[in-house]
């Protein structure tokens, strides 16, 4: 159920 | 010259052993602070963030004079922990460039000393900035009853559907064969602070996540009596599990998004 998104899509690289 | 005392070896092998399957190989980064560990899973969909404060009662003695970073096989750092007895006092240690990591357990009755050597890998892992904001949603429950929750509910399907609001959190499963769902309700009223139910409510939140990762965190259950699992809609959901004398060991998980 639904489409498993990316944790790099959420915090920004440093 | 780095080197840090740990009261419980216990303490480190509970940590590693819930991290070593979904991150092999991670950095230890050191400072006068503490030692902090953060690490993405392999489909980067999960990440780990661990905090050991150096100034916490769990450390005998802390000494870091420049800032090092320690890359590690945990497969190998488990590996090494298991040769320690739990109730040994731990001492890491490693020079200002150093290519080695060195364990020392010493028995509570001072009658065995163990040494063992880990040849440090240098590990070329993405840093990512981790916001500090404020959650919508935060449940705290104990960690076992978490756990329960997490390993029945993966019986039926590869989700799970987590809905807060103000009378508790429900845990929802659907799956080809069957599904399933468990209300918790909010009780604050028990005796024991760590067999609670609470339900922090900003705003409501329905929110999916794979089980699999999920099942993975609860790996860390016996570090802590309690966990706080920290949701907004459409972000990572965090969950905590303190480390008492320590610091803490969070996990987040990237949501799964309707299309």
């Amino acid at each position: 159920k639904g489409t498993q998104s990316k944790i790099t899509a959420f915090f920004p690289s440093e | 010259m780095f080197e840090a005392k740990m009261l419980q070896s216990s303490v480190l092998k509970k940590i590693i052993e819930s991290l070593k399957d979904l991150f092999s190989d991670a950095n230890f980064d050191c400072s006068s602070s503490g030692i902090t560990l953060q690490d993405m899973d392999s489909s980067h969909v999960a990440l780990c963030y661990l905090k050991l404060r150096s100034d916490e009662e769990g450390f005998e003695d802390y000494r870091c004079d420049r800032n090092i970073t320690l890359g590690v096989n945990l497969v190998l750092m488990s590996k090494i922990l298991k040769c320690a007895g739990n109730d040994d006092v731990i001492t890491l240690r490693a020079e200002d460039e150093p290519n080695i990591l060195t364990f020392i357990f010493d028995s509570k009755n001072g009658e065995r000393v163990s040494k063992y050597d880990i040849k440090l890998m240098e590990i070329d892992s993405e840093l990512l900035g981790i916001p500090d904001t404020e959650y919508s949603c935060v449940v705290k429950m104990p960690s076992h009853e978490f756990q329960r929750i997490c390993s029945n509910l993966s019986q039926l399907g590869d989700s799970v559907t987590v809905d807060c609001h103000k009378e508790g959190v429900d845990f929802k499963v659907a799956g080809e064969q069957g599904s399933g769902a468990i209300k918790l309700k909010q009780n604050t009223t028990v005796d024991k602070e760590e067999d609670q139910v609470s339900v922090e409510l900003n705003e409501a939140v329905t929110q999916s996540f794979a089980l699999k990762f999920l099942c993975a965190f609860t790996k860390a259950t016996s570090l802590s009596d309690t966990v706080s699992l920290s949701l907004t809609q459409d972000t990572p959901i965090v969950v905590e599990y303190p480390i008492a004398q320590h610091g803490y060991l969070r996990f987040y998980l990237a949501p799964k998004i309707e299309e």
